[in-house]
């Protein structure tokens, strides 16, 4: 009936929050804990040196990996996300194929020291020098940055859970065949963030700032579009031979 | 979409581990 504001009790928004920060935890490809065993270990001048000197082919074919195996924990999110899975299967391919990389920068947040400007990536911490063999210096500088803010937020991972949940379910994507069911969903996952930001006592700006963050997102997204198409225009074999089918598919 | 996204849409039919 075109209605998308659902009227949701506190129990129901407590029971989603608890289902989506779940989802998450069992979807976050690292926990904190072991971040932070880890965040000692930075890569060595010599390390770095290696990965500067790798042929820019091989250095994006590795981020392409750790892409795709990062996508493979987004899907599993997504498919614990209550109502995902009924939306027909355009949409959820749809949302996926818009939303993962999204994700993906939202949850490098968790991965990342704001104090020394670095983040997990192949084992250890890494600054944004590591990926200078890819040729995009801007792209890198603009996601460390991103991540660097997100940081900022110090989100709990209820709240991080939520927004990425809030960010995958975004109803404006291009070529949704049940655009209202989506809507529900979204604002569903918003009304629960809302709940989850006033029961954690968090700043009344801070929905505010995480919305700012969604056209960031979409700009970063649409840079390493125009990046890959650039790679690929220099080096069309090496993507369709050596890059990983999935993120092929989803960016190709 | 579903054609041109084989290995996204076998992903989702798998179930949940």
């Amino acid at each position: 009936n075109g209605d998308t504001s659902p009227t949701v009790s506190m129990a129901e928004l407590d029971h989603q929050v608890q289902l989506i920060s779940k989802s998450h935890l069992e979807t976050c490809q690292y926990l904190r804990e072991e971040l932070q065993q880890m965040s000692w270990q930075n890569f060595l001048q010599d390390e770095v040196e290696s990965y500067q000197s790798k042929p820019r082919e091989v250095m994006w074919q590795l981020c392409a990996v750790k892409i795709t195996e990062a996508i493979q924990y987004v899907v599993e999110f997504a498919k614990r996300i209550d109502g995902f899975m009924d939306l027909c299967q355009n949409d959820q391919i749809v949302l996926l194929k818009a939303g993962s990389l999204e994700v993906i920068f939202v949850r490098m947040c968790r991965m990342f020291d704001s104090q020394n400007n670095t983040v997990f990536f192949d084992g250890k911490f890494a600054g944004p020098d590591v990926f200078r063999a890819l040729g995009c210096d801007d792209l890198i500088s603009s996601v460390f940055d991103f991540a660097k803010s997100m940081c900022s937020l110090h989100l709990s991972e209820d709240e991080l859970a939520l927004f990425s949940a809030f960010v995958l379910l975004s109803a404006d994507r291009s070529w949704l065949q049940e655009k209202l069911q989506v809507e529900k969903l979204q604002q569903k996952t918003q009304l629960a963030l809302q709940h989850v930001l006033q029961k954690n006592q968090r700043e009344d700006g801070l929905l505010h700032k995480l919305r700012c963050k969604v056209s960031a997102l979409r700009s970063l997204c649409s840079r390493h579009t125009e990046k890959l198409s650039a790679f690929r225009a220099v080096y069309p074999d090496i993507v369709g031979t050596h890059f990983p089918p999935l993120y092929k598919e989803l960016f190709g | 979409l579903k054609e041109k996204h084989k290995i996204l849409h076998q992903l989702l039919q798998n179930s949940t581990s």
